[in-house]
Order: structure tokens, then sequence, then C-alpha cells
């Protein structure tokens, strides 16, 4: 399964 | 990190310095919207709970530390400090920003990168700030004539956006699984928001008369 990078950015 | 995102976090910070000093050194909030500040507690809040849990960098801990104390700083400025609560004009404040929050919670729980608490939330978070402006705006075209620093303010925070796109594009191009498609169709209808006042603070500007936004 994709595993949602955590967001970068702000 | 690029160049045009850092150039965006700086211009976003900025317009949240010019708001933290038209309120602290005027000890005045006329012309800002309250409810576009209560919005824009809500997008950090939602957006950041991975605060604590996901430590990226001591910039990006930093900056999130800043947007959220800034913002919950002035909506307790604006409702609760003596002096600057009097020059809150809730008659002129009056988009009903409720339904904005329920709409675009409503959205995210249709769409979003994953169905999980977290990322609900941050589309939720992405949602709202795309909208979170529009009770400012409506409230500068009925107040009229418009302060410079609360011009700035809003100058900056339309140009931030701006400069994400920039980023979004740029990563594009040099990234190869990047597809942050949630982010950008929201990043463009918020710049596409600021669009007539872009325009009304140019002609302004150019010649060199107060900005005046149309009824």
């Amino acid at each position: 399964n994709v595993e949602t990078e955590a967001h970068d950015e702000l | 990190m690029n160049i045009f995102r850092f150039a965006g976090d700086m211009t976003h910070l900025i317009s949240i310095l010019v708001l933290l000093l038209k309120v602290y050194a005027t000890k005045s909030c006329s012309g800002i919207s309250l409810k576009t500040q209560e919005l824009y507690g809500i997008v950090f809040l939602a957006r950041y709970l991975d605060l604590f849990t996901d430590f990226i960098s001591v910039y990006n801990t930093v900056m999130k530390l800043v947007f959220i104390g800034s913002s919950l700083a002035i909506v307790w400025c604006m409702r609760f400090h003596r002096v600057v609560k009097r020059s809150y004009d809730r008659d002129v404040d009056t988009f009903r920003h409720y339904f904005l929050v329920g709409g675009c919670f409503l959205l995210a729980l249709f769409v979003h990168e994953k169905f999980s608490f977290r990322e609900v939330f941050w589309a939720f978070s992405i949602y709202l700030e795309a909208v979170a402006i529009l009770p400012q705006l409506i409230l500068l075209q009925r107040s009229g004539n418009v302060d410079n620093l609360t011009g700035q303010y809003v100058l900056f925070l339309g140009a931030y956006r701006g400069f994400y796109i920039l980023n979004w594009i740029y990563r594009y191009f040099t990234e190869d699984q990047f597809s942050r498609w949630i982010s950008c169709v929201s990043g463009l209808v918020q710049t596409a928001l600021y669009a007539d006042f872009f325009y009304y603070y140019f002609i302004s500007w150019k010649n060199n008369a107060k900005l005046k936004l149309p009824a």
C-alpha cells in the first residue's frame, strides 16, 4: 500500500 | 525545499508579521475580519496534527508553531484584548463562515488522499485555507477604504500561495512520484480568489492612490 508520506510542506 | 517554497513561507511569515504589527502598533483591528482569523486558526490546528508525531525539520516545526501561535494570538486579541476588541466591527464582518467549515469538512470526507483521521483533517485544512480569505475580502469591499497595513497583509497572504504553485510546478518536473493534486487545485482556487484584489491593489499602487475596492 502506498504509505502516505508525511506532508513535508507547511 | 526549493526557492519557491522558501519564498512562499517567508511571504506567509511576512503577512503574519504585518498583521501583528498592525494590531500591536495601532492597538486596532479595524478592517481585519475576525472570521478569517478564526478560519486560519482552524486551518493550522487541523493541518499540523502531526506536529508532535512527525519531525520533518527544525524549520518545519518552528514555522508550524509560529503559524499556530500567531493565528490564535490574533483571535485572542480581537476577542478579549480590552483595547483591540473595541475596534472590531462585527456589523461588517458578517460572512457566515461556519458554512465554509462544514462544506470543506464534507468535501474532505469524500475527497482525500487516504481515508484516515489525519489525511481527512489535512485535506479539510487545505480546502478551508482556499476559502478562508472570503470573509476578509467581503469585509474590505464593505468597508471601502483599506488602510495600508491591512492591504499589505492581504497582498502578502495572497502572494504566498502563488509562490507555492511555482513550487508544485518545480517539484512536478524534478521529482518523479510527485503528485499533490489536492494542494495544487486548492492552491489555484485560493490564489484566484485574490485576483481582483491584486488588480485593484496594482491600480492603486500605479496611481499612487488609496486602495479602494468597489462595493
